[in-house]
């Protein structure tokens, strides 16, 4: 960060097992200066993913991070702290990423190592997964590496490496390796290969890398890995036929959409509208505080159809105010009304907002509820919303309590194609109610078996845990109903002999299938807190939050407690949170935590006399690394 | 197997690792006053890691009682007892719970075995279960001592010679050779050693991640801590 700050080394070490991928970055500096000076680490990670660890080695001393409950953690900050700022290490960055930065005051001629370790399951868009690793180390780095090995039992499809940053230059320089279950992904350039000039001092290296893969993916009941104790079940089947399905688009035309955003939403629609498949039906409705639609009922996606909707979206301009519950009530009442034996099983609407409702029912729980009730499980409501400001954590709400998902648009040159990306992801149902069951009693805590639609690209995970470690099969049942009929597949999971897979691999073996458990129970969690009753509500927080701690992972419902050497007396101790969806959106300036702990001494001399005192307890023991 | 030496009363921990051949006996304590003996037999990992070196585990151990006839011989398979002539057998796969004349034993299921000799010491045997695929690591048990003040002043063995303290100044810290510890010079038993300050694992409380126990520890099987060196404690057998 400064001139007189050497970075001797960054190392980027990512291993992938099962599409559960655990990073550690570790980046080593030198203060080569004469004088003490501030060394800021400042990485990116996946707002997707939980940190689970962050350490800060100087001269030979480690000074460890610690997970704890939010509230514990905060409260053991505010008493300590009598005035003065506080500091979130964790920040929003980009549409993806999220920034975790620490600062330490380094001695000079002194080394400092910063250690941070994340993990997150990476999910199936479009047909592939992807690893982004934010890669910025801002000047010029000695040894610098990236190393990435993706371990799929069930044998890897195909994968990419691209990165904002990778220039001709630098691209002939990641080597990729793939074979059939592993991929090895090394990206290593010297001082002068960062260089942008022969004699410049600044880094070609600064942006994001990519690697995005796929695995193959068997067609009935799917793919299962058990190990340890634990079982993880992947169920993507492609090769099925596209479900036709009624799409109701609920387009916001309020006053704050006006400019870009209302442009933007023309032209997604626009394009969006030219891909329907032949076998939809869709509606139109824009709201502001009236509501008006293009047809009174749906229309087939017919070639002459598709020409006079777009001839509507040309026409919608923002106006006045904003009512999100009187839109998405009449458009769950066109499908309702339309739902015969003519129309296709699947339902959906897709709202397009930006704002806060300002007209009509404006009680944001209200809206859930009136939503909730009128969709009663009938169809799916997915919800892009536009713009900073946009009350996000209502329309995930909404999205989530009718077994649809909410996204973000920003507002940016991309908006548009933004919006196809979604609708994309969406556009291709294949399954509808679908069951991932097991029959017997051989497996405890699942996570959610039951999924209401399945679209093309995507991925279900179920994991869970076996009842008995010696349990190496058990029966697996997945039932669907397809374009056709209902259909079940039936089968064994049988655990794989993981050593004649990947031999010597030792990571494999270790407890990454129970993490991936830990991981998507607690996301599902959290996600259940959004639409349970509040009884169930403190019940659900607990045991996310239990699992959180106990698996060591920064989760919106704990905080991880960094403690850092300060001054000759006194360590400070600071906090990095996972930031909830309400923070994202909050992209003022961050508080800056500052908490003081008692100075840890090193040096102490010990000196041990005699028999222990009758009030103390010893223990000698001897057990197992 | 790693062994810790908890001092609470300095806040501290000594510990160190006893690597041999697999199969190799150990004498763990003994007291000739009370009659008890704990012995304890390793074993090593299904397969050893390319570049990496052979670890070793507890996988059997006997304890004897002499006064009272008592034998116990505790696997990662099974407990089998012994009291003047009579013989039990226990299974790690049900809770069970045996209160004798001179002996208390409790097992829970897949876990753990609390053997309590009357009018003397409690033990506690930990059963590690490891996933029968696992193509490295199998069952192994960890022994902790859980109350040994009615030993005698004799008591010795690898464990036995720490039950009345141990004497020790450690200096100030400075790099060792792993750069991501610290070491420091330690004075026992007359001996100067390099130690180096780090952490070992106890189970008692959690049986799957433990629980970290910060301590001093003693290179080469624990060399210079021991009286004599750890391969003066090999026995012939259980009993």
């Amino acid at each position: 960060s400064l001139s007189q700050i050497e970075v001797q080394s960054m190392r980027v070490d990512c291993k992938v097992a099962s599409r559960f991928a655990h990073t550690v970055m570790t980046t080593k500096a030198l203060n080569t200066a004469n004088a003490s000076q501030e060394v800021f680490f400042e990485v990116d990670l996946p707002k997707t993913a939980f940190i689970t660890n962050f350490s800060i080695e100087i001269e030979g001393r480690i000074y460890v991070s610690e997970v704890k409950e939010k509230e514990q953690a905060r409260q053991q900050y505010e008493s300590a702290v009598s005035s003065g700022l506080t500091a979130g290490l964790v920040k929003a960055s980009g549409r993806n990423m999220e920034t975790f930065s620490v600062s330490v005051n380094i001695a000079p001629q002194s080394r400092v190592t910063f250690t941070l370790t994340y993990e997150e399951l990476l999910q199936r868009r479009l047909g592939s997964y992807e690893i982004m690793i934010g890669v910025r180390p801002k000047q010029l780095v000695q040894n610098f590496e990236i190393v990435v090995d993706i371990y799929e039992p069930n044998g890897i499809a195909f994968v990419d490496v691209n990165g904002t940053f990778i220039t001709n230059e630098l691209l002939p320089l990641v080597k990729k390796t793939v074979t059939d279950k592993k991929a090895h992904v090394y990206f290593s350039p010297t001082l002068d290969q960062q260089k942008t000039c022969s004699d410049c001092e600044e880094t070609l290296v600064d942006g994001d890398l990519f690697i995005r893969y796929d695995v193959n993916h068997p067609q009935d009941i799917g793919e299962i890995q058990i190990i340890n104790g634990y079982f993880v079940h992947f169920f993507a089947p492609d090769d099925l036929p596209q479900m036709p399905k009624n799409v109701v688009f609920v387009i916001d035309r309020s006053g704050s959409m006006e400019g870009e955003k209302m442009k933007q939403t023309r032209e997604a629609l626009m394009t969006i509208l030219s891909e329907l498949h032949e076998d939809d039906y869709f509606g139109l409705v824009t709201f502001d505080d009236t509501i008006e639609s293009w047809r009174p009922f749906l229309s087939k996606a017919t070639p002459e159809n598709v020409t006079e909707a777009k001839e509507f979206v040309k026409t919608i301009e923002a106006r006045h105010m904003t009512d999100i519950n009187k839109g998405l009530l009449f458009a769950v009442d066109m499908l309702t009304t339309e739902k015969s034996h003519s129309f296709p099983d699947m339902s959906m609407i897709i709202l397009l907002t930006d704002g806060r409702p300002s007209s009509g029912q404006r009680d944001l729980s209200k809206i859930q509820e009136n939503v909730q009730n009128a969709i009663n499980g009938s169809m799916s409501l997915f919800c892009l919303g536009f713009g900073y400001d946009v009350d996000y954590s209502l329309l995930d709400t909404l999205a989530k309590q009718n077994d649809g998902l909410a996204r973000r648009v920003y507002e940016a040159s991309d908006a548009a194609l933004q919006l196809q990306g979604f609708y994309d992801e969406v556009a291709t149902p294949l399954l509808l109610e679908v069951n991932l069951n097991y029959p017997g009693n051989a497996v405890t805590d699942l996570t959610q078996s039951h999924f209401r639609q399945f679209f093309k690209g995507s991925e279900i995970v179920v994991a869970g845990r076996l009842q008995e470690l010696e349990t190496n099969t058990f029966q697996t049942e997945v039932s669907a109903n397809g374009l056709g009929d209902q259909f079940v597949f039936e089968g064994v999971a049988i655990a794989e002999e993981w050593d004649s897979v990947f031999p010597d691999q030792e990571y494999i073996f270790g407890d990454f299938i129970e993490r991936l458990w830990a991981y998507l129970t607690i996301q599902q969690l959290l996600d259940k807190r959004e639409k349970c009753s509040p009884e169930d509500k403190e019940n659900t927080t607990a045991q996310a939050l239990d699992l959180s701690l106990r698996y060591n992972f920064v989760t919106p419902l704990t905080s991880m407690v960094v403690t850092k050497p300060e001054t000759e007396d006194e360590d400070e101790t600071l906090i990095a949170d996972k930031l909830t969806e309400d923070q994202r959106e909050d992209t003022t300036e961050p508080d800056l935590s500052a908490l003081y702990a008692p100075p840890q001494k090193a040096g102490s001399v010990y000196q041990v006399q005699g028999l222990k005192p009758q009030n103390l307890i010893s223990s000698y023991f001897v057990d197992g690394d | 197997p790693h062994f810790i030496i908890e001092l609470p009363d300095q806040n501290d921990a000594l510990c160190f690792n006893i690597d041999h051949k697999p199969g190799t006996i150990f004498n763990l304590v003994r007291d000739p006053p009370t009659g008890i003996v704990v012995n304890g037999q390793i074993i090593g990992d299904k397969k050893i890691i390319p570049g990496n070196k052979m670890h070793t585990y507890f996988g059997r151990f006997g304890i004897v009682n002499e006064k009272f006839g008592i034998r116990l011989m505790v696997s990662t398979k099974e407990i089998l007892v012994s009291e003047r002539g009579k013989h039990a057998n226990f299974s790690w796969t049900n809770n069970k719970t045996l209160e004798g004349l001179n002996m208390d034993l409790q097992v829970i299921k897949d876990r753990s075995l609390t053997v309590t000799l009357r009018n003397s010491v409690k033990f506690l045997i930990i059963l590690h279960k490891i996933w029968k695929m696992h193509p490295y690591h199998q069952d192994y048990l960890g022994f902790y001592t859980l109350d040994s003040h009615l030993f005698s002043s004799n008591v010795h063995g690898l464990l036995g010679q720490f039950y009345h303290g141990v004497n020790f100044e450690v200096s100030d810290l400075f790099p060792g050779k792993d750069p991501d510890k610290q070491d420091a010079n330690m004075f026992v038993k007359g001996n100067k050693l390099t130690v180096t300050r780090g952490w070992k694992r106890d189970f008692r409380q959690d049986v799957k991640n433990g629980e970290k126990v910060p301590c001093w520890f003693i290179h080469n099987n624990g060399t210079g801590l021991l009286d004599g060196v750890h391969t003066d404690y090999i026995v012939s057998g259980l009993f």
